[in-house]
């Protein structure tokens, strides 16, 4: 698995909201004035506590808002989104995370899979997330991280451009219109599968703020080659790294490969 | 020998890509999948120190050596997959996800696959409607020695077929399809277990999208070079 540098994932404290029941924008949110809902045991209505990563289905499951659609014929009693409309996926999500940064370091905020988009405030700052289910996100915050390491995070999340509707017999891939956006498809229903009603719209993979120096590291490419009937290997290794700092870098970087030859007994 | 540190200069604000001088190793461990071996996996690290401020960055991964070949035999028409060389007798599992609601812990994919790997199977296919899947279930996939049949997200809700008449020109956007296609292919390359990516559920993409994805998936020319008769100097992961 690969690890970044000081990475913390933000997979706790969340709350979320429906963005028809919130009266405060992203800017508001994310600021002191007013205050926002801290993440609490029993957080203020219309908040509750979220599953991020997870989708806003998850989220409601969790706090019984509905029940669990895979059990029984409990999928009927929850609205679509083609009944409902996308707004009542469309989802706040928040947190509070703590970060500071020293001289020379630099910070990302990451989500590695938002589905479809999203608007992500932090402290005020409002940054927008293309559409696209399968993409990460890589933002650079360090400009907007508060010296005193307190945070405010809100993102918005919006549920795909083509939700579609589901025909009454059902079927397979419903009316077919999820397969116009990039995201998952068995959404709509499938010959095995119930439609998901809110079409799996929400964080619904990891987040993680990561610290690094001047210089990241970004997407290493790792290729073996054989030769000799496989008694002969070799290691080819591509790396992209980014200068941040406003001087060139100097720099040394390394590569070391060790096989654990018996529990924390490495070779190298 | 499996150590190695090179100095570089980066000019400020710039991204610039780097090739290690490849590393040698000697009757290597290899990867194998579910039943034909032992799953060996190396940890590779990458440190980037940076003269006047220390270390920088720093990136690890687990590692297998394999090489996986697929092709369609002419005597039968059917895809056959050779591992290591050997030839491998394919038993394979349909995989969507691992919960309709993207629950998705590592706890849980490694108690799905693990399954897998008990029921003798060797291979899970990741279908095109359901997920990319995500780097931890291709981590229990390195360690149980499943290979992945991963496709890409072209379905028949995009190929002009079914009542009503899909899309027939897949997604909308082209651009946003290969742009995914190519961030999955950075998060996920590295697993041993990734054994073949396709473009869909059992159809082709459209022409664009499918001729993008061929080029961007073809083999490097570095590894095509050839002895002179005509056979690879090195035969590529």
């Amino acid at each position: 698995m690969a690890e970044q540098h000081r990475k913390m994932s933000l997979d706790s404290g969340w709350l979320a909201a429906r963005s028809t029941e919130v009266e405060f924008s992203g800017t508001q949110l994310t600021t002191t004035h007013p205050p926002p809902p801290p993440p609490t045991t029993s957080p203020i209505p219309p908040w509750m506590n979220a599953l991020v990563p997870g989708t806003v289905l998850g989220t409601l499951v969790k706090n019984k808002v509905i029940p669990d659609p895979f059990y029984g014929l409990q999928n009927e009693s929850i609205i679509d989104i083609a009944v409902s409309g996308r707004e009542h996926y469309t989802f706040w999500f928040f947190t509070t995370f703590h970060c500071s940064l020293l001289e020379n370091q630099y910070c990302d905020l990451n989500f590695r899979g938002i589905n479809y988009y999203a608007d992500v405030y932090l402290n005020g700052h409002e940054i927008s997330l293309d559409k696209g289910m399968f993409r990460r996100h890589s933002l650079e915050v360090t400009d907007i991280i508060h010296p005193d390491g307190h945070n405010l995070l809100a993102v918005l999340v919006h549920p795909p451009n083509h939700p579609g509707t589901i025909p009454l017999e059902g079927g397979q891939g419903g009316d077919h219109e999820i397969g116009k956006d990039v995201t998952t498809q068995y959404v709509e229903g499938w010959d095995w599968m119930a439609p998901i009603r809110d079409r799996n719209t929400g964080i619904w993979d990891e987040v993680s703020i990561s610290v690094t120096g001047p210089v990241k590291i970004i997407d290493p490419h790792l290729v073996s080659s054989f030769s000799d009937d496989y008694k002969r290997a070799y290691l080819h290794t591509t790396i992209e790294l980014e200068n941040r700092s406003l001087s060139t870098a100097e720099c040394s970087v390394s590569i070391q490969v060790t096989t654990e030859v018996e529990d924390d007994i490495c070779l190298v | 020998e499996h150590l190695q540190t090179q100095s570089l200069s980066i000019p400020s604000k710039s991204r610039v890509q780097y090739t290690f001088p490849e590393l040698f190793f000697s009757k290597p461990n290899l990867w194998w999948p579910n039943g034909m071996g032992k799953q060996s996996l190396y940890n590779v690290v990458i440190v980037i120190d940076v003269i006047g401020f220390g270390e920088s960055d720093l990136w690890s991964h687990h590692f297998g050596f394999r090489k996986i070949e697929t092709y369609i035999d002419d005597a039968t028409g059917g895809r056959l997959f050779k591992v290591n060389g050997e030839r491998i007798f394919i038993r394979g599992g349909n995989w969507i996800l691992s919960d309709g609601l993207l629950r998705l812990s590592k706890k849980r994919y490694n108690t799905d696959i693990k399954f897998h790997a008990d029921m003798n199977f060797n291979m899970i296919r990741c279908w095109g409607g359901g997920l990319a899947e995500r780097p931890e279930f291709y981590q229990c996939c390195d360690n149980y020695g499943l290979l992945v049949w991963q496709e890409f997200w072209i379905t028949g809700d995009v190929d002009g077929r079914g009542v009503p008449v899909s899309n027939p020109k897949g997604p909308q956007d082209h651009d946003l399809f290969l742009f995914c296609a190519r961030d999955t292919v950075k998060l996920l390359r590295n697993h041993p277990s990734l054994a073949l990516w396709v473009g869909g559920n059992e159809q082709i993409p459209p022409d664009d999208i499918n001729a993008a994805l061929k080029i961007d998936l073809r083999l490097h020319p570095y590894f095509e070079h050839a002895d002179e008769n005509g056979k690879p100097i090195r035969e590529l992961s």
